[in-house]
């Protein structure tokens, strides 16, 4: 499915290329490497979760220490990419969508998941996740099920 | 409404009664503590193989993360999806538990594509490839990959 | 200086003996075999933390299952034993503290500790502290530091 | 008060800055944001060895948990007891942290008794001996112990 991610400027890397050519990869480094930057940089394309949830107060927080733009760009096996920057300005920021290097909206990008079968983000499980839900309160558990339904 | 959360609600439970017959060779089960769904909680029996069954909350560390991830791996088989990435999930377990994870996420990774985040050997060891990443002058770095 | 653990019918420990002859000792074991138990029995010996931070909802929880009564001993390097024993009765439970075999009250045992230097409990860390400190908000933390002062 | 509270923060915030030097090569400080201690926080600022100064909101998972032992390292300093006991503190370290740990905890028993609870090899291989436990038929079972 994913066949390559293109990083820039994103989180602590400068200018990073990951390719996936077999079904199951696995990344591993010494802690603060910049594992879980690369999970931060497919949801953030993809927009799957809020900056809140990438450890970053505001979206500007993606962006390396000492530049003023990020990137992502993630290749599908069939061909399509989506690609994602987000650029600091005066006020605040911006933060533009492509697919094929189109700038489109972003639920054309939401219309281009859902036809690759990602409905939701239960297929991403962040460093973290699999204590919270241990810890979890039976009500706040249910709530997964009724949210699902 | 009643209807559509049950139907999940049962699908999930079955779901979870084979993941967690595959991964500990024990047995599950998911259940409400009341009659209506939306002011019930939802709990988790497990027993892993050769013990009694036992409530999440009397569990171990390894156990209590151990039956998470097999709630998780339930809930992905009801909305399969074509890739999936998974950070460091099996920090709480002992070495023989990673090893039945990834010989589950290998298995998996027939029909679906798997990223996991890892340290641990016995799943980087499963794995088809390994990316290491690590830290440079003032960046990270990806450096080369290993094949199996 | 702890030199043996004596636990009988002890949360999952039917009886066992544990000595410590080194000054440092690692425990393994499989995910469920009763390393955290070992921890909770010496918490529970000393009197160091209440029922609730031993996973157990009262004190009799700690009973390994079927049995009414539970008891764990620890000799010190200096040959002072302190025990205890909680046994279920109809309304609740007993518990008793013993040293080197009289039965005393739990200040005496809280004057023993302190001049073998055990002053607080931040000499035990249970699983999930490290976990528990590095997500606590910066006030709690500074709690950390008033509850010592 | 004022000033008891200042005693222990200077005492622990001095400890801490040597721990990190030790543990991670790197710089470490506790510093509160407030001018009265009993309204503010503590925050915890750490450099490990070839980065930049970070506070631990943007530390990874692993940068974090060595930041909290740090602090649990440098709060025993103060108040020294005979024995410590510690379980399962090194789970979300790399296998090079965890020998980091594991040689500050060979140190340190020099003075103390430590009793560490670990799944890891690299704090097995340190320890002057290994306890092992294990489940039996229907109970825990303590196992035989194996000398460095
Ligand atoms: N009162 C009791 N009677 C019998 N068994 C009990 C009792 N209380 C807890 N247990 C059992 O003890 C086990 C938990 O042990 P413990 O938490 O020590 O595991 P652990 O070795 O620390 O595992 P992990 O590596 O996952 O942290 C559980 O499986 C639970 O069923
Ligand atoms: N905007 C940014 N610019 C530069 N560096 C950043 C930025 N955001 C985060 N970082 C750095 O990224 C590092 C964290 O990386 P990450 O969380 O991916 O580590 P990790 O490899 O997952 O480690 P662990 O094994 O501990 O989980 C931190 O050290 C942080 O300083
Ligand atoms: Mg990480
Ligand atoms: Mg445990």
């Amino acid at each position: 499915m994913i066949q390559r991610i293109r990083l820039k400027n994103f989180k602590s890397f400068k200018k990073a290329e990951i390719s996936f050519d077999y079904p199951f990869v696995a990344i591993t480094g010494p802690n603060g490497s910049g594992k879980s930057n690369i999970v931060d940089s497919i949801l953030f394309c993809l927009g799957l979760k809020h900056s809140k949830v990438l450890r970053a107060d505001k979206l500007t927080d993606l962006i390396r220490i000492g530049c003023n733009e990020a990137e992502v760009e993630i290749t599908f096996k069939n061909g399509l990419r989506v690609r994602r920057r987000v650029k600091k300005t005066e006020k605040g920021y911006y933060s533009y969508y492509y697919l094929n290097d189109r700038s489109v909206g972003y639920s054309e990008i939401e219309r281009v998941l859902e036809e690759l079968g990602v409905v939701n983000d239960y297929n991403v499980v962040m460093q973290g996740d699999v204590t919270r839900i241990a810890e979890m309160s039976p009500v706040q558990r249910r709530r997964i099920i009724e949210d699902i339904a | 409404k009643r209807e559509a959360f049950f139907k999940v609600f049962n699908a999930i439970n079955e779901n979870f009664r084979e993941v967690v017959r595959e991964l500990a060779d024990g047995e599950g089960e998911l259940y409400l503590d009341g009659e209506d769904p939306f002011s019930s909680g939802l709990h988790i029996r497990f027993r892993p193989f050769g013990k009694k069954v036992q409530k999440m909350e009397a569990m171990s560390g390894g156990e209590k993360s151990l039956a998470a991830l097999a709630l998780i791996f339930a809930i992905q088989r009801f909305k399969p999806a074509p890739f999936y990435v998974f950070d460091e999930v099996d920090m709480f377990l002992d070495g023989v538990n990673v090893g039945r994870v990834a010989k589950m996420i290998k298995k998996l990774s027939k029909d679906a594509q798997f990223i996991v985040v890892s340290l641990r050997k016995p799943m980087l060891e499963m794995a088809d490839a390994v990316i290491g990443v690590t830290r440079g002058e003032d960046s990270s770095i990806v450096t080369a990959i290993r094949l199996r």
